[in-house]
């Protein structure tokens, strides 16, 4: 042990497992968390070769392999529990990410989220033994956020009870989700839906990408790798081109809108229900951002205890780096905001839990809430962990641009949420939407509750004028 | 001014109501240029574009407000006083740190004074000296395993140097002791020359 880490250490004014306790929300889950870690540390199969010396086509094939791997053992252990799962993967794929990532976090949510009980009796089986392997494609070539301007085109054909899915216009590909180019034969594809001559807005659907026995693509399926990226080496993002590819009217998720065989449309309760996995996502993306400034807030921190340098006082010799004001300065702030967002993750968490589950017995009253709270602190939190695991960087000096500091693949690794599941600025605006709504309901003398009650002091608000 | 007098930047309590009241200015603000906007004739839409650089303003104010909502109540909760003297000063440096650097908008919306921006930002320099011996343990709470970080600059024990040494080692351009290019292109260039 360092001499210098050891001291610091000993200087410590409180007990450190009490902390790590609070972190992990209890003793218990403190004591499971080391048990699930313990299975993976003695796991001869977890140790592999340092990524950093491998070529993409190797990283990906090794995050594959990993993911693999990995749900065997899952299995293996009988490890079920959402939480621990989270918690194995956690340390199984280290800074990097998981090839079949999108299968777990989003092609499953949605299909439990969205299918109807005949579809889950179908699929839920077929995805959870991984025969389909599926993503999610929303997004497309000539458009992101903005959900009503995708082309994407799901045209149903009575005669046959088909959908016909068309990427109708170049701008119109299917492009960056994870896992579509090589690894997954399913995708969930966000379409405009026709049908009766009308179109009805966008929708979900299962489509068949490859097949399932030779993973080959299928007819009208134009599928493929979108190339090197800033980071995410280990994944797949892809693009997909459908042209005239039909799919069974029940490939449609029609837990909430529906289309009968006759080409009737019903609607759902709430437009927002189409795209709730993103929401569920962009909740679960402040914790993340909790942990990968606590990762490189760790690293700097620790470096500037074993690190010394220059002079403070002529003569006393090299101080550690952690004594200067200047590098406390850089890293206290963000150890304080690490501890904050891993307290707002637990938060979205267990807000997210209960809102859904109101949902499900039919209460939507706090869908635009969570909806609004998770798209500005998605935009809040990856924006500042993003500038801040930068700044952990700086902090480490030259060795911090080593690869072996872990910084760099940290930071490209969660660099992109500030564009995934929504780019910041757009999120900002939903948000500022929800904030000025709710702004005129307290002018007009609602009443309103939860985390925007504050409106309701009437000190800071605009008197109405005539426009 | 008469706001500014409730500000007491030694309180979370205090500095939380901050953060709500900026919050609520920056709304407020956001929907006065939208009202503006509007009166110059523009549509909704227009007005709407036009106002968006206070909307994000007021949304990030809007998280911000929730963010250190949050880290002060997670802080109330905690029992062991040791544990609750450190993560109070740790959610106090994280709301100063967030007022110094917004301090505009606090100063603008009157919630503080000139001088109290100063006292914020000495207060600031003592947080960050009362940190000081707790930084260390302050990480090792997370509890990462160094299989887990696998950082060589971030490992448990310290010993970072002699592991940068090895690691580089390991690089694929060391496999021998000369790069082929060195014969490919290198000793013709010098050959040539």
């Amino acid at each position: 042990m360092n001499p210098d880490i050891s001291k610091e250490r000993e200087n410590a004014t409180f007990n450190v497992e009490k902390l790590t306790y609070i972190l992990d929300g209890g003793i218990e889950k403190t004591k499971r968390r080391r048990e699930i870690q313990s299975l993976v540390i003695s796991d001869p199969d977890f140790q592999s070769e340092d990524l950093n010396f491998l070529t993409r086509s190797e990283r990906y094939e090794a995050a594959v392999r990993k993911s693999a791997q990995m749900i065997v053992k899952l299995r293996k252990y009988g490890i079920s529990d959402p939480e621990e799962i989270y918690c194995y993967k956690r340390l199984y794929k280290g800074n990097s990410h998981e090839a079949m990532g999108l299968h777990f976090v989003m092609f499953l949510p949605t299909l439990y989220s969205q299918c109807n009980e005949e579809q889950l009796k179908k699929w839920a089986p077929l995805a959870e033994s991984t025969q389909a392997v599926g993503t999610y494609a929303q997004t497309e070539l000539g458009h992101g956020t903005h959900l009503r301007g995708l082309e994407t085109t799901a045209t149903y054909d009575p005669a046959t009870q088909e959908f016909v899915l068309n990427s109708p216009t170049v701008s119109s590909i299917k492009w960056w989700p994870g896992g579509l180019g090589k690894t997954s034969n399913h995708a969930i594809v966000l379409a405009q839906l026709y049908t009766q001559g009308k179109c009805h807005g966008l929708h979900a659907f299962i489509v068949p990408l490859r097949s399932m026995n030779t993973h080959m693509p299928l007819p009208g399926v134009v599928v493929g790798d979108i190339g090197p990226k800033f980071g995410f080496d280990e994944v797949d993002n892809g693009y997909l081109k459908l042209e005239n590819v039909r799919i069974p009217r029940n490939n449609m998720l029609m837990k909430y809108a529906k289309v009968d065989a006759d080409g009737t449309y019903t609607k759902p309760p709430r437009d927002k229900l189409t795209y709730g996995t993103m929401v569920f996502i962009r909740s679960m993306i402040v914790g993340e951002a909790g942990l990968a400034l606590s990762k490189a807030c760790t690293i700097a921190i620790r470096y500037s205890a074993v690190r010394r340098q220059s002079e403070i006082r002529p003569g006393e010799g090299e101080p550690q780096i952690l004594d200067y004001q200047t590098q406390q300065y850089k890293l206290f702030p963000l150890l304080a905001t690490a501890y904050a967002y891993n307290f707002v993750g637990q938060y979205m968490n267990q807000v997210y839990h209960r809102i859904t589950g109101d949902m499900s017995q039919g209460d939507f009253s706090e869908l635009p809430e969570l909806h609004a709270l998770s798209a500005g602190l998605k935009a809040f939190t990856t924006w500042t962990a993003s500038s801040g695991i930068e700044v952990c960087r700086m902090a480490c000096g030259g060795h911090g641009y080593s690869s072996c500091s872990a910084l760099p693949d940290i930071y490209v690794t969660f660099v992109p949420t500030c564009t995934y599941e929504g780019e910041n600025t757009v999120m900002m605006l939903q948000t500022a939407r929800f904030l000025i709504k709710s702004y005129r309901q307290a002018s007009a003398g609602h009443r309103l509750s939860g985390i925007v009650s504050y409106l309701n002091e009437s000190e800071f608000r605009l008197q109405p004028q005539t426009v | 001014s008469s706001r500014a007098t409730l500000v007491n930047g030694n309180n979370l309590q205090s500095l939380v109501e901050a953060y709500k009241l900026r919050a609520a200015w920056l709304v407020e603000q956001a929907a006065k240029s939208i009202q503006q906007e509007l009166q110059r004739s523009v549509s909704q839409e227009d007005a709407w574009n036009n106002s968006s650089i206070d909307l994000v303003r007021a949304s990030d104010a809007h998280c911000h407000y929730v963010v250190v909502k949050l880290f002060a109540a997670k802080v109330g909760e905690i029992e062991d006083p040791a544990v609750h003297s450190v993560l109070s000063t740790l959610a106090l440096l994280y709301a100063l740190q967030g007022i110094t650097q917004h301090s505009g908008d606090f100063l603008q919306a009157g919630l503080l004074s000139a001088p109290q921006l100063s006292q914020a930002s000495q207060t600031l320099k003592q947080l960050l000296v009362q940190l000081r011996p707790d930084a260390v343990a302050l990480v090792d709470a997370f509890d990462f395993r160094d299989e887990m970080l696998n950082s060589v600059l971030g490992r448990y024990d310290g010993n970072v140097y002699e592991h940068m040494f090895e690691w580089a080692r390991r690089s694929p351009l060391n496999k021998t002791e000369v790069h082929e290019s060195y014969h490919k292109y290198l000793k013709p260039l010098q050959a040539k020359l």
